[in-house]
């Protein structure tokens, strides 16, 4: 490992390591995505004084076995050795040491339907404005700053393994500078800036005959895209999609008949416009897009990985958090083109070398592949 | 006494909606 500092043998992370210590409390937060370092330390100091409070001098406190590792915090009777609590490395946000208190701070999952609110009512709402919870837990010990010390040193040891599985050498780049350099990233912003603007909103009213198909092909729009919703990939000739003459291929379909496709798999969607056989009228919402998807990803040098791979001219894989998801890459998308040039009929080896290639600014156009296959003949469109 | 904040670099790499309960 290369120079993780802090008071273990990094080895010895891998198994894990047990500290004694006094469980006083927990409590819960609400904390925007990356609070700055002194919002945080509000943030510890609120929950130490909220679980120093609640049962004041009579404060009871239970005895534990702090176990970390590079995988998980476990938090263990010490008496029965029963787990009380067991977090992933990864949800651990941070954790704060003070005196002789460590504050471990844990995110908690999102429920579900707030998380699809927020993407109906607001769509495109900045990430870091949304509020997610947040489980405090703490602790007392002699020991504090050693405990702090040692999950300091498991958090960069377990991400020395992710950015190696990411095929980051993290020799060739220290953690500041992988974060600097992410940080330099603007996310590509285009798509909020088009989805936020209602003129591109469209309330449509389709006309048809009971028991005649709509007659359109839809794709996924991908993933790592903004809105995670359909796109209307083709249209049959003469069908009522394409005799309303208000559609045009790339479009964002949101609802249809006032239920909303926001989010649901391709399948679910096909299935909701087959259920429109016998309608006469269908009402559509939908945002107007253009059917490729410009991506600009911003490469200061060779040494950083683009974090996306390619395979036959279609991405398969993103890395989360990377340049390129910032950049606006979406799996299952076909690279049309790279910084200007064509690459629809270029070999394979020929693009990953165009791409491992380019740093600076890298330009890219890309489409969802099975609409780049109905566009190009390459496939028969099954109208629905 | 002074208060230590160790972030964990791995929380910018993690979705929300993916951490555990």
């Amino acid at each position: 490992f290369v120079d993780v500092p802090g008071p273990c043998e990094p080895e010895d992370l891998i198994d894990g390591i047990i500290f004694a210590a006094n469980y006083l409390g927990s409590t819960q937060l609400l904390s925007e995505r990356n609070p700055s370092k002194n919002i945080r330390m509000m943030q510890a100091q609120e929950a130490v004084s909220r679980v120093k409070n609640t049962d004041g001098d009579a404060q009871t406190l239970t005895e534990v076995d702090l176990f970390i590792s590079t995988q998980r915090i476990k938090v263990l009777n010490a008496d029965s050795q029963e787990t009380m609590m067991d977090n992933a490395l990864r949800t651990i946000s941070y954790i704060a040491d003070i005196g002789n208190i460590v504050v471990l701070m844990a995110r908690r999952r999102m429920p579900r339907t707030a998380s699809q609110d927020c993407i109906e009512t607001t769509p495109g709402a900045p990430e870091a404005k949304k509020q997610y919870k947040m489980i405090c837990h703490v602790f007392e010990s002699e020991d504090a700053q050693l405990i702090a010390q040692s999950i300091g040193q498991a958090f960069s040891v377990a991400y020395q393994e992710f950015l190696r599985a990411n095929g980051i050498n993290p020799e060739d780049l220290s953690q500041k500078e992988y974060s600097d350099i992410i940080n330099t990233q603007e996310m590509y912003n285009d798509d909020l800036i088009h989805f936020s603007n209602s003129e591109n909103c469209k309330e449509l009213q389709l006309e048809k005959s009971k028991g005649e198909i709509l007659g359109v092909v839809i794709v996924e729009s991908g993933w790592g895209s903004i809105l995670p919703t359909v796109i209307l990939a083709n249209m049959m000739n003469g069908g009522p999609a394409a005799r309303s003459g208000k559609l045009s291929i790339g479009d964002q379909i949101m609802s249809i008949n006032n239920t909303s496709l926001v989010g649901l798999p391709l399948a679910t969607c096909q299935g909701i416009i087959k259920g429109l056989k016998n309608q006469v009228q269908v009402k559509m919402n939908i945002v107007s897009c253009p059917p490729v998807t410009t991506v600009l990803i911003k490469r200061p040098d060779l040494k950083y990985q683009l974090g996306f791979s390619v395979q036959n001219g279609i991405i398969c894989s993103l890395m989360r958090g990377g340049i390129a998801e910032r950049g606006g890459v979406r799996v299952g998308h076909r690279i049309i083109e790279i910084n200007g040039q064509s690459v629809v009929a270029t070999a394979h080896e020929k693009i990953v070398q165009a791409l491992s290639n380019s740093v600076g600014e890298i330009h890219m156009k890309t489409m969802p592949a099975a609409m780049f296959r109905l566009l190009t003949g390459q496939e028969t469109p099954m109208y629905i | 006494s002074a208060l230590t904040i160790t972030i964990n670099p791995m929380e910018k790499h993690e979705q929300p909606q993916a951490a555990e309960e």
